[in-house]
């Protein structure tokens, strides 16, 4: 009690799919180092890139409202290319956390 | 077989 505990805050993306690749990059997942995804690549020219609001750093917590908290970095990377595929929707929601400062 | 390292995987999309 007292003490402010620092939470990390959310942000919810919609990433337009406006490009012909997501153009990220992730590493991480359940079992490593870093059990939540990370972004650490965003190519210019991909829709991540176009949409302005990812960073370098950032943690996935949520595509598409699944969650990516206990999942290995094979079924992180497969929801990720399935909700970039998929004609369904013409976006991905993202759900990240700011990188630590 | 020794474990996989998953430490390393980066996947690009």
């Amino acid at each position: 009690t007292g003490s402010p505990v620092p939470v990390p805050t959310a942000t919810l993306v919609r990433v337009v799919k406006n490009a012909n690749t997501l153009g990220i990059a992730i590493e991480g997942g359940a079992n490593t180092r870093q059990p939540l995804p990370r972004i650490v690549t965003i190519q210019k020219g991909g829709s991540a890139h176009n949409c302005e609001q990812l960073k370098v750093g950032q943690v996935i917590l949520e595509v598409n409202g699944i969650p990516l908290r206990g999942r290995e970095h094979k079924d992180v990377a497969r929801i990720i290319a399935e909700a970039f595929k998929t004609k369904d929707k013409d976006h991905i929601d993202l759900l990240v956390t700011e990188p630590r400062i | 077989s020794p474990p996989k390292d998953y430490e390393d995987e980066v996947t690009f999309f």
